[in-house]
């Protein structure tokens, strides 16, 4: 454990219970991606279903369970409690297109052709591109709520602070995944137009909308 | 090593 896992972790931690308290307090979903929260729920459970094989600490088997819980919990939120708020007729991103590749490339790069590996693999691969149904719906929609940015600034963030501390251990323990570090390259990647929106204007007290 | 690296992080 470095301090660049530690905030990363932390600010993954956020990312989940802003996005909670954001649906139970408002008691709506609105401008949240359903497909995006699926995509997560099946990345959290494919990765840890080691929580029944490998034991490595209380605290990763605590932040595990509660990752899955959340993620189960957001989904009964927004499929099912509070369904009539959720906006179906934006979150149109093909997202079976991201389980398919994510499937086909797991099978060809992985480190061994087993299940386990395979399913960690997916779920690295899936992960990357699991916010790319949310990002669609907010360019389709042109604009979010501050507390939807939150969300996705403290989301963000997460895998790029993983990026820190994937060099700090490179450098400092010897360890290093081409597989988790590219796709954490490609998962921070794909947050940069809005880390720079966000930036610029929620920072400032402004509302996060799209250029025209 | 990788084994380790990837079973302990989130």
């Amino acid at each position: 454990m470095n301090v660049f896992r530690l905030i990363g972790d932390m600010s993954h931690l956020a990312a989940i219970i802003i996005l909670l308290i954001k649906i139970w307090r408002s008691r709506s979903c609105s401008g949240i991606s359903g497909k995006s929260q699926l995509l997560f729920t099946a990345v959290f459970t494919c990765r840890y279903l080691d929580l029944f094989t490998n034991f490595v600490s209380i605290y990763n088997t605590t932040m595990k369970i509660f990752f899955l819980a959340s993620s189960y919990a957001t989904i009964y939120l927004i499929f099912m409690k509070f369904k009539a708020t959720y906006n179906r007729n934006h979150d149109t991103f093909r997202f079976e297109l991201l389980i398919v590749v994510s499937v086909i490339l797991a099978l060809l790069i992985n480190h061994e052709f087993s299940a386990t590996e395979i399913l960690w693999t997916f779920s690295i691969y899936l992960e990357a591109v699991a916010i790319l149904p949310q990002l669609f719906m907010i360019t389709k929609t042109g604009e979010a709520e501050s507390i939807t940015s939150h969300y996705l600034f403290a989301l963000g963030s997460y895998r790029g602070l993983y990026i820190l501390n994937w060099i700090y251990r490179y450098y400092v323990e010897g360890h290093l995944d081409w597989i988790a570090v590219l796709s954490g390259i490609v998962q921070t990647g794909l947050y940069c137009d809005f880390f720079y929106l966000y930036i610029t204007r929620v920072m400032k007290g402004k509302n996060l909308t799209l250029p025209a | 090593v990788m084994r380790y690296m990837k079973k302990d992080e989130l």
